[in-house]
């Protein structure tokens, strides 16, 4: 890993992208870094492809991290979840089976500019920092932005508030650049993660109504058995179940996009805690919190690798 | 300080309505001081039992919570000082830097 680089502390942006630039360089066998675009301040939108390249046709599973600013967690999950991989390849036969049959992309941090923002002016900051020229504040809600049922029910209209799901959907180019990622490989994605603080949740579509997935049985086990595998490292609670009743209705969001856009797996996680610490969850606790997701994430995705 | 020290006396506060009416009075005191809700992600959602975790302001937490004690409206400190747990978090991050 990039020398004196510890994963039980939270990264800044500019850290985090010298860390994807630098594995880019030193794994050119598993790694491979790209832009996707540019957030609303000009950021570049960094993926990273992990998986042992083929010409061989691969599934991917998707996985983003923050994005809402202030989750600090989720971007410190995104980058374990790298470092495991990278680090376990050829000694953990899971990890080995996950990464010569699938590619990972992975977005360490979504919400560029909220990130950047949190780290400088306000560390609770959520949404993104695009302008309306026609209202004082700034920012969008980017899990209300999605083409889902936009701007229905769990999102607000009015830009000053945390859940504004912008001025149309997919407004926010952070946004529309990843649907635009997604929309093009949706064949091939199998599975979309998105990292989220904090409940301690593992929450599948939908969010905006109360129905059942199609494909529920299947899902729902895959959910259950997660919980089951991430319980088994510190005893930690999650709970499971569809969105809108186990959370609450919200519109607009990426996990219910990608869903409605033909990806079978959808999952939002609600990391540690449960509000003893919420937001300022303690670097502390980075490393179990991580340890035990990193179990339930290969739990799903050991699951897609097997016919349901 | 850590953000100008803004968070000075800033608390975090848990409340879970036990009626319908304490929600609209929680939501009405939210409203009012334009608070920064940590749980859930919208006023929008708070009613009986939600689990509401709020951010208040140091100028405005005493009326608030003089507010919330008139209502009677339970509600439990669960950071007492935002800019003191965040200035904590950065010196325990110094002393493993140092380590």
């Amino acid at each position: 890993s990039l020398p004196g680089y510890s994963y039980e502390v939270y990264h800044s942006l500019e850290e985090i992208q010298n860390w994807m630039h630098y594995l880019n360089k030193t794994h050119p066998g598993l790694i491979h870094m790209f832009s996707i675009g540019k957030s609303y301040e000009g950021r570049s939108l960094f993926i990273l492809k992990l998986g042992r390249r083929s010409r061989a046709y691969k599934r991917a599973v998707w996985i983003d991290c923050g994005i809402h600013a202030r989750e600090w967690i989720g971007p410190a999950f995104c980058q374990w979840f790298v470092k495991e991989a990278l680090q376990t390849y050829r000694s953990d036969p899971a990890m080995r089976k996950m990464l010569n049959h699938l590619y990972f992309y992975i977005m360490p941090v979504f919400n560029v500019d909220g990130y950047h923002f949190s780290w400088t002016n306000d560390r609770f900051w959520r949404k993104t920092r695009s302008r309306n020229s026609r209202f004082r504040c700034r920012g969008v809600d980017a899990n209300r932005n999605w083409k889902v049922n936009w701007c229905d029910e769990g999102a607000s209209f009015h830009p000053c508030d945390d859940t504004y799901c912008g001025p149309f959907p997919e407004s926010e180019p952070e946004v529309k650049a990843v649907a635009h990622f997604l929309r093009k490989r949706r064949k091939h994605i199998r599975a979309y993660l998105s990292f989220h603080a904090y409940a301690q949740m593992l929450l599948y579509p939908y969010s905006y109504k109360y129905a059942k997935i199609p494909n529920f049985s299947c899902v729902e086990s895959a959910a259950y058995n997660a919980v089951i595998a991430l319980h088994s490292a510190y005893g930690v609670r999650y709970r499971h179940g569809p969105a809108s009743s186990t959370l609450y209705v919200s519109s607009g969001s990426s996990m219910d996009w990608a869903y409605k856009n033909g990806i079978p797996y959808a999952f939002a996680f609600e990391l540690r805690d449960t509000g003893h610490f919420g937001f300022l969850l303690p670097e502390s606790l980075i490393k179990p919190t991580c340890t035990e997701t990193m179990l339930a994430v290969k739990n799903i995705t050991m699951h897609l690798l097997k016919k349901c | 300080y850590l953000y100008n020290n803004r968070y000075a006396g800033d608390k975090v506060i848990r409340l879970v309505p036990e009626t319908e009416g304490e929600a609209h009075v929680l939501k009405n005191i939210c409203h009012q001081f334009k608070v920064d809700l940590w749980q859930p992600s919208s006023i929008s959602y708070v009613s009986e039992g939600t689990v509401t975790d709020v951010h208040i302001p140091q100028n405005g937490s005493q009326i608030l919570l003089a507010f919330l004690q008139q209502a009677n409206i339970q509600y439990t400190v669960l950071i007492a000082d935002l800019q003191k747990a965040l200035e904590k978090g950065n010196s325990l991050r110094a002393q493993r830097n140092r380590r």
